[in-house]
């Protein structure tokens, strides 16, 4: 059984993975050949909405400008599509004999195929979705990489005026990302992070404004040292915090043992 | 097993229209 790493990919596709993985089993066991119903009615509404979704994801492909979605789609709509064509089939085998062993074994391969191209979409599209918030964090990242050129006062006012946007949307988004994840030991990782980022912010602004004061005031060159040095040590300690962040963003493995 | 096939395609049916309507909600 598939393990999905966000509760909307596994609220979608949990109950039908679970369906296919039954009827399988059931399969192997009707082996001994009852009758199969017929199946014409059902199909066709499977293929009406593979044929909306395709159609949809082709108009999504066209618009997008994320260039992984581009190349990772379509690959996802043909397994749905050839999924859709099997079940066609059973079903057209399964009217002329309605004992058809490859009509059954079809219609298998079709439920597992749409279950595959459905789940390949999905993650397509969530990994889309993070690599959204890893640009917001990695725009954090650039203010923050331009501390240095920040060395009076109302520079210190604009730098924060800028930066507090970008870190609430990114504070915003990966908090809304913790709370889609399955994993508990992932989102406990992003939480602790998040925390770390938060209040690390008052600190980082406070070692610049020692550093400037220090400049400001002219004060003994080893005091602007290491006023400089706790700035860039701070900044640093933030860096880190969001490093790890786009890193465990990115990571799809399961804790074995919790999931067991 | 009878009911079990039209089950599976009408879940099936609904899978594919819940990943569409994802599809919508995140591209607009």
């Amino acid at each position: 059984m598939p393990v999905f790493h966000t509760k909307i990919i596994e609220s979608i596709l949990e109950p039908v993975a679970q369906q296919v993985s039954k009827l399988v089993i059931l399969h192997e066991e009707a082996e001994d050949g009852n009758a199969m119903p017929d199946l014409a009615m059902p199909v066709q509404t499977v293929k009406l909405a593979v044929d909306n979704l395709v159609k949809v994801g082709y108009d999504t492909i066209n618009c997008s400008e994320d260039q992984i979605l581009k190349q990772d789609m379509p690959p996802a709509l043909n397994r749905v599509e050839e999924a859709s064509m099997l079940l066609l089939q059973a079903s057209q085998l399964l009217r002329s004999d309605p004992f058809s062993a490859p009509a059954r074994k079809k219609l298998i391969e079709g439920s597992r195929g749409i279950l595959q191209g459905t789940s390949a979409l999905l993650l397509a599209f969530d990994e889309s979705e993070v690599r959204k918030i890893i640009r917001v964090c990695k725009n954090v990242l650039e203010y923050l990489a331009i501390v240095e050129v920040v060395d009076r006062m109302e520079d210190l006012v604009t730098y924060v005026k800028n930066l507090s946007p970008v870190l609430t949307t990114m504070a915003k988004q990966v908090d809304g990302r913790e709370k889609e994840l399955t994993h508990q030991v992932h989102r406990e990782m992003l939480c602790q992070s998040l925390d770390q980022v938060k209040n690390l912010t008052p600190v980082v602004i406070s070692g610049i404004k020692i550093y400037i004061t220090a400049k400001e005031n002219f004060q003994m060159p080893q005091q602007v040292v290491d006023a400089q040095c706790n700035r860039d040590y701070m900044v640093k300690k933030m860096r880190d915090e969001i490093h790890e962040i786009i890193r465990v963003l990115q990571l799809t493995t399961y804790d074995e043992e919790e999931w067991d | 097993l009878r009911v079990g096939w039209e089950q599976l395609l009408t879940a099936v049916a609904r899978n594919i229209n819940e990943v569409e309507n994802q599809i919508l909600t995140r591209d607009s």
